[in-house]
């Protein structure tokens, strides 16, 4: 599974997924990536993209969870994806998130030892790490 | 004219034990080359609908990357691409399932949002929607590689044991 998720310098974001699935999956099986509000969201205060054990981030609405606490309980997007992965993990799923704010704000949050993942900004904060400990 | 830009590869067990130093390097790369392209849309003022559309399409072309080219097999040997795009500003959102043909499917996930009379496209008929909006198509030969081929195998030798962490994808 690949993502992005982009605050642009109107201060509007979007998120995209695109993905194969997995290995050997049979009768139609989907996972979360298609589903908006799960493995893909975008509102006005945030947007999400997801990756990892699919079933799990379909029960937990891990897109749209992450947004409304931002929205309603006013969380910066770092802990909003902490706190909602942490339901993931609640229900035995594993996997990554990666949240663009607003605000401008931007985060990755993952529950495995890794996660392709990169980010780039205006200051030119530029970063590629695969690794949990890059 | 602040922006950011956040992109993913899949997580799993990546691992110094698990990727070959070229695969690590490969993946690294393919990150780097999405970063361009995102964040050559936002640098130029573009949106970000834009940017997370260009990017993902960088990782949909690289092998190294569960997703379009590269992509996992089915139990029956078989590609189903899923993909989702959605803008903020507007709450306007494409998405399709069990895709097969279309070489980008995010694309055909931002033709199904520009279009606007569905969310969510799949199968047969996301397919031929496809190819009615004139989205690249490409077939097995595009999307299949020897490194997903040999997982495929072992997942069948191993008698089709599901590991989720694992999972190849």
């Amino acid at each position: 599974t690949v993502g992005a998720v982009a605050c642009d310098a109107g201060g509007r974001v979007a998120a995209a997924t695109s993905t194969g699935g997995v290995t050997g999956k049979r009768w139609g099986r989907i996972g979360d990536s298609p589903v908006i509000g799960a493995g893909t969201w975008a509102d006005d205060v945030c947007a999400v993209s997801c990756t990892g054990s699919g079933e799990f981030f379909l029960r937990v609405g891990v897109g749209h969870a992450i947004a409304a606490r931002v929205r309603l309980l006013g969380e910066d997007v770092a802990t909003a994806a902490g706190v909602v992965m942490g339901e993931v993990t609640a229900l035995g799923g594993t996997g990554g998130v990666i949240v663009a704010g607003a605000d401008g704000e931007a985060a990755w949050h993952f529950t495995t030892p890794g996660m392709n993942r990169g980010r780039a900004d205006s200051s030119g904060t530029r970063a590629v790490a695969v690794f949990g400990d890059e | 004219m602040s922006w950011t830009l956040m992109i993913h590869g899949g997580a799993g067990r990546l691992t110094a034990e698990t990727l070959t130093p070229a695969q690590h390097e490969g993946a690294r790369a393919g990150l780097d080359r999405a970063l361009d392209a995102g964040s050559a849309v936002l640098a130029a003022g573009g949106a970000a609908v834009d940017a997370v559309e260009a990017a993902v399409k960088v990782l949909e072309d690289d092998p190294h990357f569960n997703s379009g080219r590269g992509a996992v097999f089915t139990h029956e040997g078989t590609i189903e691409l899923d993909a989702a795009i959605m803008d903020g500003a507007t709450r306007k959102a494409g998405a399709v399932a069990q895709v097969s043909a279309t070489r980008n499917p995010v694309a055909l996930a931002r033709a199904v949002m520009e279009d606007g009379r569905h969310v969510l496209l799949a199968g047969a008929g996301a397919d031929s929607f496809s190819r009615e909006q004139g989205v690249e198509q490409a077939d097995l030969s595009w999307f299949a590689t020897d490194e997903r081929r040999r997982q495929f195998a072992e997942l069948q030798a191993s008698g089709d044991t599901f590991d989720v962490d694992m999972k190849y994808g």
